[in-house]
């Protein structure tokens, strides 16, 4: 089982269409493995996207040299899969 | 009953399980099987019919991306309220009188269970992919309806890879072949998460359909119906100026194949969790979801065409 310790998702607002294509360069870099959500297309809708945690802050250099703003969603997304797990199991208890 | 408990995630074993309960606990439910993925497991549908045959019909399906697991939850969950809304529900069975419902929970078996085995964030089809390392296509990016257009990928590893050519996955193809042969779909509607959008034709280009008019009107009644219960608010709109452009998606094909009210819903949330839904928002999402299928459905069974 593929596991996600310390890969972010970032919600990215961007504010122009010179922005939208900055992040549709990101998306090009397949090296990067990102994980698009929300796919950027139009200024007016916030980009999710899931970073491997070896490129998080490579990403975010980029975002911030570029005056891209952005939050983050999920600090680790292995925790919230943890969870998860733990729920399914609890109610797999209980039905049993 | 089971004791099934449709507030909480499941395997595809499940859910099949869970199938074989409602056909067996209802006599106007069957389980039938479409056809089978790429890996061979079955797709199978419950089909609603309290009689007649060819009946117009309406379809709901969930899961063709495999990774929004509150879909395939919410779609059992509806199941069983139909199923047990019958004979009761004055709209319900009113629906069920004088039309068949088909519902197929889970579009993408091969996807949903390597979400559960291998790999959480899978959302493709499964299929390997002639001269690449990469597998699985966009089953949301396959159909034979602005295929290869904008905003799908020619990229094998792309998540949005729209595949060789149209209806290549099987997945796909076997409800395009179903709903060709039954010929008498009135309405298509296929749930999706995340970002809270109610959204119509079309997705491969960002002009109004025709019925554009009632379809906005429909959506807008549909979305106020989902607000009603917890105040979640939808948007809606064609899916070129909701979300963006699209080619080869599912409601543009029936659409284009004459399934006038043809929608597609992205059901919660709006990106606290994505489609990481934590287990205890299925059931909220599931029954603000079912009022607006219910406003559709009905509407459909009133303006007949």
């Amino acid at each position: 089982l593929e596991t996600f310790v310390g890969h972010q998702v970032l919600r990215v607002r961007t504010s122009n269409e010179e922005q939208v294509k900055q992040l549709q360069l990101l998306e090009s870099l397949e090296h990067l493995q990102l994980d698009f959500w929300i796919n950027p297309s139009a200024s007016a809708v916030p980009v999710d996207v899931r970073i491997p945690a070896a490129s998080v802050q490579s990403v975010k250099a980029f975002l911030e040299s570029h005056g891209i703003e952005y939050s983050i969603l999920i600090e680790d997304l292995q925790d919230v899969l943890d969870q998860e797990k733990q729920d399914m199991a609890r109610a797999a208890q209980r039905q049993r | 009953g089971t004791g099934f408990d449709f507030g909480t995630y499941h395997t595809l074993e499940d859910i099949y399980a869970e199938l074989d309960h409602l056909a067996s606990e209802y006599s106007f439910v069957e389980k039938i099987q479409i056809g089978q993925s790429y890996e061979k497991r079955p797709l199978y549908v419950l089909k609603f019919s309290t009689g007649g045959s060819n009946r117009p019909a309406i379809w709901l399906d969930a899961g063709i991306h495999s990774r929004e697991w509150v879909t395939q939850a919410s779609a059992l969950w509806i199941a069983n309220k139909i199923a047990s809304d019958y004979g009761t529900d004055a709209s319900v069975t009113s629906l069920l009188d004088h039309m068949d419902l088909f519902l197929l929970p889970v579009a993408n078996p091969d996807g949903f269970v390597y979400t559960h085995t291998s790999n959480r964030m899978w959302r493709k089809t499964r299929s390997k992919i002639p001269g690449s390392v990469c597998y699985g296509v966009d089953p949301n990016r396959n159909w034979d309806a602005g295929f290869g257009g904008p905003g799908a990928s020619k990229n094998p590893c792309s998540d949005s890879y729209h595949g060789p050519s149209a209806n290549s996955e099987v997945e796909v193809r076997s409800v395009v072949d179903f709903i060709k042969s039954h010929g008498n779909f009135k309405a298509f509607l296929t749930l999706h998460s995340y970002s809270q959008l109610l959204m119509y034709p079309y997705g491969y280009k960002c002009t109004r359909p025709a019925d554009y008019a009632e379809l906005e009107s429909l959506g807008r009644s549909a979305a106020n119906a989902i607000k009603s219960l917890y105040g979640t608010t939808f948007q809606v709109g064609p899916i070129c100026t909701t979300i963006y452009m699209a080619g080869g998606t599912t409601i543009d094909w029936t659409y284009a194949n004459g399934v006038k009210y043809s929608f597609s819903l992205e059901l919660r949330d709006t990106g606290r969790y994505a489609f990481l839904l934590p287990s205890s928002h299925i059931l909220p999402t599931a029954t603000e979801t079912w009022p607006a299928l219910l406003d559709i459905m009905v509407h459909v069974l009133e303006h007949p065409y």
